[in-house]
């Protein structure tokens, strides 16, 4: 069991670091066991070096620099051991304008091996969608309407099966 | 595996009959103003797949029922509909094919009594065949790691090390 | 000293509703103590009924919801006991583009009385301000320009005096 | 009461001496790409307030000294310089008349041997006498309902009804 999971954990720890360089350009991180080699004395332990910066435990970063951690481990667990859907609720809201554009980026390249239901209130993360559900409410319930991002206007309706 | 649609019935701020989708097989998004409904929409999937009411931000199933002045329904149900999909070359229009026969739909309905009753294809079922279903499909409810809900983001990366042990060590 | 509590109890819960109203267009907000009429006795409690929506505790409330609550109850606080700077972190996280919007006009107005230092990643936030800070960071230090709204692109040096 | 302008010396991402302002008696926003360096600026302002380490963030105050692979220095130090004011009516092009000779600057200095030092008009005082002097100018330093840290601002309203005690009881 032990070797199964150092070995699980090297490919993890290698894809997060290879996650976090692409996701901050320059930023770099590191898996590592709390006790050297040995992940399952004392756990795990996340550290960062932001773009240009010296190498920090997570709890030191920026709200933005947490939040982009975060996802490039999401991301590295998702390589190593994929799940077919995945829910984000406002994964965006610590982050600056080009880094929401910079992650829906990914989270569009993710999407092609596996489905996301993504909510946002950051536009520029809508321009990435292949579809949208908009959601309004009026005297106390909500309503729902799904549109096609490249038939924009045309909305979807299941019992009108187009497009599917 | 992908998300055709999901149907809401009488489910927090959804009165009625509502249908989200047909979903993209890739990425979807979900948009509207402070309120409407759209962690409402998360809720509602957390609720079909078996999650307690706590994590569904209510104390009590019988909370999920929509509630407003002009509308008191007496329970709640949530329909998700699932198809098994074999993806095609870009240049397809569509991007994907159904693989043949495997649709499925999950449901739950919550009454205002509290009380929870799961459907497999509108066949009643326990929450334990629900559970099972989903996992035979891929979708492993015992981590979390496929859901980040509304303010977690900022803490996956920040767990703590040993426990608690979703985070790595859980689900290798 | 429980008299002097209650008649500024009451001119906060007025002035909260009042906040809350005119924020949300349409909302409502109490304060309530959780042992009518003795505050003391178990404290204040906050219920909001959000626009066209029957009344709730306040952990029933979206994300951005709950960030209007407290804002409105900010802003009642000011007006009950005046404070002569605010420092505001990314209070608009969790706002939808209106919300960004009609917050930052709304801290507009209070800032005829206080000072404002108002830090956020939302453009339509910076369309309100009167003056930018702008910060970047090169190899791993902070720069910071201070550019005044009215005539941007002249940055305001301290040592320059121009314009106070 | 303004601030008018805040000068950073060596502190945290602020290498060297870094001067924030002068600002507006009005509204003053502060923008810049995640990691830039924004909440540090607010830290500055707790560190001067005499906020312990870790409301800034940091478990000693000697991690507040700027590092970097370029430099390394002794200490930090944050200096504020305030003054009273006067409301000029709208057409005023300034907007304020500053109050004669009610200039006055508070600074902190922090080294790397976790030592503290405050000055008032750059002479040494205690931190009782800072808090003490920004009391006086209408800056109460016992509750915090004018300082919104990143990520607070959904808990005001939902604070508990008795304690903690700031929310309302505690400053009437
Ligand atoms: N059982 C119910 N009946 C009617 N309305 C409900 C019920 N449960 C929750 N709501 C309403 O749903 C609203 C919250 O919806 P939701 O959390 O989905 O909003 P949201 O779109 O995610 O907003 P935000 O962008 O602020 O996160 C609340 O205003 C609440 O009043
Ligand atoms: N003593 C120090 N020396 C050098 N850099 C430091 C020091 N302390 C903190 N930092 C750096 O400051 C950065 C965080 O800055 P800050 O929290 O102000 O960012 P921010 O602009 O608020 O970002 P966000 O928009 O993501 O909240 C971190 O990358 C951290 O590495
Ligand atoms: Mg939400
Ligand atoms: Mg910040």
């Amino acid at each position: 069991r032990r070797t199964t999971f150092e070995a699980g954990f090297d490919v993890i720890a290698k894809k997060l670091t290879e996650m976090y360089q692409m996701i901050t350009l320059g930023g770099d991180a590191r898996l590592e066991p709390v006790v050297p080699n040995d992940p399952f004395e004392k756990g795990v332990n996340l550290s960062i070096r932001p773009h240009e910066k010296p190498w920090k435990p997570i709890q030191h970063l920026s709200g933005g620099e947490k939040t982009l951690s975060s996802l490039a481990l999401v991301f590295a667990l998702h390589h190593y051991k994929p799940t077919p859907i995945y829910f984000m609720d406002e994964i965006d809201a610590a982050l600056d304008e080009s880094n929401v554009t910079r992650i829906a980026e990914y989270v569009k390249m993710q999407a092609r091996s596996a489905q996301f239901l993504v909510i946002s209130l950051r536009n520029n993360c809508f321009e990435k969608v292949d579809r949208m559900v908009g959601i309004c409410k009026r005297q106390g319930c909500s309503h729902a309407l799904t549109v096609d991002a490249r038939e924009l206007g045309a909305t979807v309706d299941d019992d009108i099966d187009m497009p599917p | 595996l992908m998300i055709r649609k999901v149907t809401l019935e009488n489910f927090k701020s959804y009165s009625g009959k509502k249908i989200l989708g047909t979903f993209s097989h890739r990425m979807n998004g979900i948009l509207g103003p402070n309120g409407s409904g759209k962690s409402n929409v998360l809720d509602a999937f957390l609720f079909v797949f078996a999650k307690k009411a706590r994590k569904i931000r209510m104390n009590r199933v019988a909370e999920l029922v929509h509630h407003s002045s002009s509308s008191q329904p007496d329970s709640a149900k949530v329909t998700v509909d699932f198809q098994e999909i074999v993806d095609m070359p870009d240049d397809d229009p569509v991007g994907y094919r159904v693989v043949e026969g495997s649709e499925f739909r999950i449901s739950r309905r919550a009454g205002k009594d509290n009380s929870s009753t799961y459907y497999i294809n509108d066949r009643q079922a326990t929450m334990a065949n629900v559970t099972h279903a989903l996992r035979q499909h891929g979708i492993d409810l015992t981590h979390n790691r496929f859901l980040i809900l509304q303010g977690e983001v900022e803490q996956i990366a920040a767990m703590k090390p040993k426990a608690p042990n979703d985070h790595d060590e859980g689900f290798l």
